[in-house]
């Protein structure tokens, strides 16, 4: 996550999953930008918080085996900047999001959910908790 | 970098990480994205059963017990690595010199498996073995010693150096090793992974502290592991960053306790085989006297193919050999061998030889092995009366200059110092690294093509190591191939103006 | 071919790329036909 340019992609990729769902003729705008949120939040939940280990052999003897990705990101430092950025992001969609649907209360109620399950396992506090 | 008593580098120490533009990031990590969802798209239908699987899984009456394939580790196997491994495990069927015969493969089922159909390519020119000086070769006239060897002791000894394994030829080799690198006395190994994974051990243990660079070769890494001292890892050949770990090492001791640490071991090797890039060794001389660390050179690459006489980074900085306090290499590389040594002060290697996992427990290098790595010592040392080994590491030298210069004139990126046989081309995108590999093939050239995880995800690359035995017309015709297919490809992604 | 390459298509199987394109038609498709409507 610290490589060059992957922000970009991610901010670009994000982007392109809105475009995509932007073209479907009969979503409305706000249901666009509930299903960008929602479709980004549960793919950042699995990716980062519920596949464990790595997708190839590690010379660490399996140790990241039992890991997160987010856990076995930057070998566990908290508050770096990668941290940061992956924190941030989800954050600034829900802003999106919530002014784009003109504060519903159905697309509230649901896009807040999606933001919490996102949220929480980010907390330090829990750190390799199960 | 004026310092008090002048510059620590007697010549200019030029090397190069240039980047690509950011575009090239996005579109790499952007198909690495594609590929991925279809990996997982596969997987999906594998679990399914809409599709077979061809990967190794568990029988059904193992299911219940520990798995033995850890199915998300070879995520990337079955679904990136797959798709474009006809570029690896080639099947070579002659000796590893500057053109090599390959059997002819294909696959009918996407890689999963290959079948022969029996044709030979051959004089495909080998721009993938570490054969630096050229030594991998078989005419009978140069190997009559080695088969002398073979008569006298037979194919492999049986034995450890503690035991029957210790001959006169391993005495000759390690006298001719010290001599070689001018250090008081050496000893060799008959693996070179394990002259790392096993002596680490036995110089170091808890309550030391390892600096490691963190490009380091498995080998090392293993050997610090099984060490049992703490390892701090500094960024790749990045001197500010292993002198703050040594200052923090120094001023903090060890962690809790705060005691000092016993002792401070500096790990680096001579050249990356990766990256192509050469250690700033008089650096890392100077901040070892000043921080009164021991340093731990790997010369496994640079042995043999740097510096005017072949003998490593040591002399092609021009310093003294006592000022590393052990140096290790391989023979596998230059001398077209097998093995490893380590060399330094007499009771430093005394002690190995008595300490050593490797001496106690494995068997000893094999004696027509190390005829062939005497002959070839003999050869660098000009003892066989004969200038063929000096012209060889000129002739080496000469074609690493002119093949960097030639790549970096036609606009692609490379990786490395200007003096490092290992020439890295950057090819970023995992698509274009399996598509350079089977064009080269097209043209009768074999390159070896690296990706991640081995790498860092968006610096996919070839990787080409230069070899005295290569010809003009060789080192022409495949910088002729590069050229065609970087327009074909798209792969000049250098910026730099082309001199 | 360029396509091919940059989009990694180039290492999937003939009918992973069909699967592939005819999303991409689909959403240029659709993209192309809400602005349509849109304007």
């Amino acid at each position: 996550m610290n490589s060059r340019g992957i922000w970009l992609a991610y901010v670009l990729g994000i982007g392109l999953l809105h475009i995509v769902l932007l073209s479907i003729p009969f979503f409305s705008v706000p249901v666009v930008w509930s299903l960008t949120n929602i479709i980004h939040n549960m793919g950042m939940y699995i990716f980062l918080h519920t596949v464990k280990g790595t997708p190839f052999e590690t010379p660490d003897q399996g140790k990241a085996r039992l890991l997160t990705h987010w856990e076995q990101m930057d070998y566990g430092v908290q508050f770096t900047a990668s941290r940061k950025f992956l924190t941030i992001t989800p954050i600034v969609l829900y802003f999106l999001t919530s002014f784009y649907t003109k504060y519903d209360r159905m697309h509230f109620i649901i896009n807040t959910v999606s933001l919490l399950s996102v949220l929480i396992p980010k907390l330090p506090q829990l750190h390799g908790v199960r | 970098h004026s310092q008090a008593n002048g510059v620590p580098y007697k010549k200019p120490f030029f090397e190069s990480f240039e980047q690509a533009p950011l575009y090239i990031a996005v579109l790499t990590y952007m198909g690495y994205g594609i590929v991925t969802l279809f990996g997982y798209l596969r997987d999906f239908m594998r679990t399914w059963g809409l599709e077979k699987c061809r990967a190794a899984v568990e029988r059904l009456e193992q299911t219940d017990f520990v798995p033995l394939y850890q199915d998300f580790e070879n995520f990337y196997t079955r679904n990136l690595y797959r798709r474009v491994s006809d570029n690896w495990n080639r099947p070579i069927c002659s000796l590893p010199g500057p053109e090599f015969d390959l059997m002819e493969r294909v696959t009918d089922d996407y890689n999963w498996t290959f079948r022969y159909t029996g044709k030979v390519i051959k004089n495909v020119i080998n721009m993938g073995s570490y054969n630096y000086l050229g030594f991998a070769e078989n005419d009978e006239k140069n190997l009559s010693t080695v088969a002398d060897a073979i008569e006298r002791h037979g194919l492999g000894l049986c034995s450890s150096r503690h035991e029957i394994g210790n001959t006169e030829v391993h005495e000759e080799l390690e006298n001719l090793i010290a001599r070689f690198l001018g250090v008081e006395s050496a000893m060799a190994f008959g693996m070179g992974f394990a002259t790392n994974s096993m002596n680490i051990p036995a110089l170091v243990s808890k309550g030391c502290l390892i600096l490691s660079d963190e490009l380091n070769h498995t080998s090392i890494i293993l050997g610090a592991r099984l060490s049992g001292a703490t390892i701090r890892v500094f960024k790749h050949n990045n001197m500010k960053s292993l002198e703050k770990l040594l200052r923090d090492a120094i001023v903090h001791g060890q962690p809790r306790t705060r005691k000092p640490w016993k002792k401070i071991l500096i790990i680096v090797e001579g050249i990356y085989s990766m990256e192509g890039s050469v250690v700033r060794l008089p650096e890392i001389v100077a901040l070892k006297k000043k921080y009164k660390a021991y340093l731990y050179l790997d010369e496994a690459h640079s042995i043999g193919a740097i510096g005017p006489g072949g003998r490593g980074v040591v002399e092609y900085f021009d310093l003294n050999p006592a000022d590393v306090d052990v140096l290790m290499g391989t023979f596998t590389k230059t001398f077209g061998a097998a093995g490893g040594y380590i060399a330094g002060k007499k009771e430093l290697v005394d002690y190995l030889r008595v300490n050593s996992h490797s001496a106690v427990y494995a068997t000893s290098m094999s004696s027509p092995v190390a005829q062939q790595i005497i002959r070839v010592l003999k050869c660098l040392m000009g003892l066989d009366g004969t200038t063929i080994g000096r012209q060889r590491v000129h002739r080496l030298a000469a074609n690493t200059r002119y093949f960097r210069e030639r790549l970096h004139q036609m606009g692609f990126i490379i990786y490395g110092h200007e003096d490092s046989p290992v020439v890295p081309l950057l090819l970023f995108m995992p698509a274009k690294t399996g598509a350079f590999a089977r064009e080269m093939l097209n043209r009768d050239i074999g390159v070896v093509v690296v990706g991640f995880p081995a790498t860092p995800i968006a610096e996919s690359r070839a990787r080409f190591c230069i070899s005295a035995a290569h010809t003009q017309e060789m080192l022409d015709k495949v910088l002729s191939a590069i050229d065609e297919l970087g327009d074909f490809l798209h792969i000049r992604f250098s910026r730099h103006s082309r001199s | 071919y360029q396509y091919l390459l940059v989009t990694a298509l180039y290492m999937l199987e003939p009918w992973e790329r069909t699967v592939f394109n005819s999303f991409l038609v689909s959403v240029v498709g659709m993209a192309v036909y809400t602005g349509y409507v849109f304007m």
